[in-house]
């Protein structure tokens, strides 16, 4: 995982710098201090380098907590995980906004459109059946007026 | 330029979901 | 020439970059903090020794080897550490795709895909209007059809009455009884005639 790359990485990275900042280095580049004071100068490096180590440590650590690194490092591991499978290139933001956004919209859209085809197909059924009535209504008004019209002449 | 990056990457992720939002209530507003 | 890892910056919330540099800064700034501490500790030192023969001077002198040496290794060793680190962790690989922007690959539209998905819903809100308007006209119809027929039926129901009335009076068929009672008084009235003629 990413979080024990990161460790082993500045752990390692640490190591190399002590071992560079060896005390024959320290001791060549102090050598008028070291004749004088020879236990004194091996106690310095000691706690320098003791401190320094500390130092860096901490600092790591901060900027762990800071940027929640352990939580971060975790999530990608396992959407990477999850890609694996993938060989190609994924999507990546185009950098024109109004593109990008129009597949956020989709789905919203899709969803409206189903939404409208289900309601206008029940109008439509629904109105289908009132027409009908409103036909059989004129039928029966037209027969109505027939038949007063037969009485009428009737008496007429 | 730090500033920049954050900012448009921040944007990015955000506000796509505020954007859709939006639309929405605009969309209802209009069928209403 | 510089890649801005944009969307590196996406997931993690800075630049991976950034923190790369914060870091560098401060490792270098501690470097610096301690070389300073250990000076310090070997001028107080040096102070304490009556009829030293080593200077302040020589001591920063020294100070400055080692720390050049220090800083030397220092870098070297931090623009690996950087290397790896913008590879393997601050890094995310040319297949992931975020959580955030899985519908740019579950709905890849096109402008001319989303313009036609744009239009048919507006077709579609037409279309609904359309038929709003229709099933209003229509139960406006419905209703007058409903008072129309409530009239007609109210007229044809008089004329029932008027049948119903001659029938309880003994004439089912009025135009037939009519034509009788015309027949009739036709008759009375010869016979009213024939009586006149008599009695003359």
């Amino acid at each position: 995982g990413r979080a024990q790359v990161f460790t082993t990485v500045v752990d390692t990275f640490l190591e190399k710098l002590v071992a560079a900042g060896s005390y024959q280095r320290f001791v060549n580049c102090y050598r008028c201090f070291y004749k004088l004071q020879p236990q004194l100068t091996r106690s310095i490096y000691d706690q320098f380098i003791s401190q320094l180590q500390a130092s860096i440590k901490e600092e790591i650590q901060e900027v762990k907590n800071e940027g929640n690194l352990e939580g971060l490092f975790s999530s990608l591991d396992k959407i990477v995980e999850e890609a694996k499978d993938r060989e190609e290139p994924a999507w990546r933001p185009s950098g024109i906004p109004e593109e990008d956004v129009r597949s956020t919209m989709v789905p919203y859209f899709l969803k409206h459109r189903s939404y409208l085809r289900r309601v206008l197909r029940e109008k439509e059924e629904e109105n289908r059946k009132v027409a009908e009535s409103v036909l059989m209504g004129r039928d029966r008004i037209a027969e109505l007026q027939q038949l007063i019209q037969a009485r009428q002449q009737a008496w007429q | 330029f730090d500033e920049l990056i954050v900012e448009t990457a921040t944007r990015r992720k955000q506000w796509p979901k505020k954007i859709l939002v939006h639309a929405i209530q605009t969309m209802k507003a209009e069928q209403e | 020439s510089v890649d801005p890892m944009t969307y590196e910056t996406q997931f993690f919330g800075f630049t991976p970059q950034t923190c790369i540099l914060r870091v560098y800064i401060a490792f270098q700034d501690y470097l610096f903090e301690m070389m300073q501490v250990v000076e310090g500790v070997m001028l107080k030192k040096l102070d304490g020794i009556p009829g030293c023969k080593i200077s302040p001077f020589q001591i920063r002198k020294c100070t400055e080897k080692f720390l050049l040496f220090m800083k030397e290794h220092f870098d070297k060793l931090f623009a690996k550490m950087e290397e790896v680190l913008l590879q393997l962790v601050l890094n995310i690989p040319k297949n992931v795709l975020l959580p955030e922007d899985k519908v740019q690959e579950q709905y890849p539209y096109s402008k001319e895909e989303f313009q036609a998905l744009q239009d048919e819903l507006q077709q579609l809100q037409q279309q609904c209007r359309a038929e709003a308007a229709a099933e209003q006209a229509l139960r406006a119809e419905l209703e007058e059809q409903k008072a129309v027929k409530a009239e007609l039926e109210k007229i044809l129901q008089c004329f029932d009455g008027l049948e119903n009335i001659c029938r309880e009076h003994g004439a089912s068929n009025f135009k037939e009884s009519f034509a009788l009672l015309t027949q009739s008084s036709r008759k009375l009235q010869d016979v009213l005639k024939d009586v006149e003629e008599k009695s003359k």
